[in-house]
């Protein structure tokens, strides 16, 4: 099975 | 004050739809460069991220150094609909009525001397503007094939499995699925077609790499054929973010990035 990631750790503050 | 109009509604329409895919409300941020329009969906999966120019519009003018207008991306795209291909569409906000904060739509058709007209107003809403945004990514593999393509091979596999898994090789792309009843396999070439660029598969892969993804974001992607019928996707590796873009002209477009599923 393949878990879903999210993108909540990929953005970076502005 | 803000207004800009458009000759072609229908794309305007196509890019309203494509981001009410995933996002019911977002803010639209019109700036002096144009209008920038960003979101997340619910699911934090993936991020659509929409960039109209100043000069991609047939007219723009934007007083304001940012305003912000939070937006009903469903009620917007009723409105859209009500415009007629061959018509004016226009867009205009006045910031100086305190009492209701709306964005006006409008449609106008020639009709020689005279101009038949639909008008309508969109209520806003406020949205907290994100406070963080994409990284400077430097994407190490790319690949461009045609959006139909992609659309096709997304829905056909839409029909046996809510995952796909997609393996980027030097040489290739593998996409497939399975499910306990099936499983589909498609492999698709780097192919220069002479007589048609359009129908050409570029793949430029450093470091293949294989990432599973959810199958219908990746199928209402494919929808922007009427915004580009050329998509370009950027990748690293499964951990990071995959970057699907479709652009238009003066630096335009729609580009999503999707958080892919990680093999246990």
């Amino acid at each position: 099975m393949s878990k879903q990631q999210t993108l909540a750790s990929f953005f970076k503050p502005k | 004050m803000l207004e800009c109009k458009l000759q072609e509604p229908k794309v305007f329409r196509s890019v309203v739809e494509a981001m009410s895919e995933h996002i019911k409300e977002c803010n639209f941020e019109f700036t002096r460069e144009g209008l920038k329009m960003q979101a997340l969906d619910s699911s934090h999966i993936a991020f659509t991220f929409v960039t109209l120019s100043a000069t991609w519009w047939n007219e723009y003018r934007c007083d304001d150094e940012a305003l912000l207008l939070g937006v009903n991306l469903e009620t917007l795209l009723k409105i859209l609909k009500c415009g007629p291909d061959n018509s004016l569409l226009a867009l205009s906000y006045e910031n100086d009525d305190d009492e209701v904060s709306e964005l006006k739509v409008k449609f106008e058709v020639d009709r020689g001397e005279k101009k038949d007209v639909a008008e309508f107003a969109l209520k806003l809403t406020h949205i907290d503007p994100m406070e963080e945004e994409v990284p400077e990514l430097t994407w190490t593999n790319e690949l461009e094939m045609p959006t139909q393509e992609l659309f096709r091979i997304a829905r056909d596999i839409s029909l046996f499995s809510e995952i796909m898994v997609l393996e980027f090789d030097k040489d290739k792309l593998r996409i497939s699925c399975s499910s306990k009843e099936s499983t589909a396999d498609y492999l698709v070439h780097p192919f220069e077609d002479s007589t048609n660029a359009s129908n050409s598969v570029r793949m430029n892969i450093e470091a293949p790499f294989k990432v599973s993804l959810t199958t219908h974001y990746v199928l209402s992607f494919a929808k922007n054929k009427n915004i580009n019928e050329r998509v370009v996707i950027k990748m690293i590796d499964a951990e990071t973010p995959l970057m699907f873009s479709f652009s238009m002209k003066e630096g335009s477009g729609i580009c999503y990035y999707i958080a892919g599923r990680l093999t246990d």
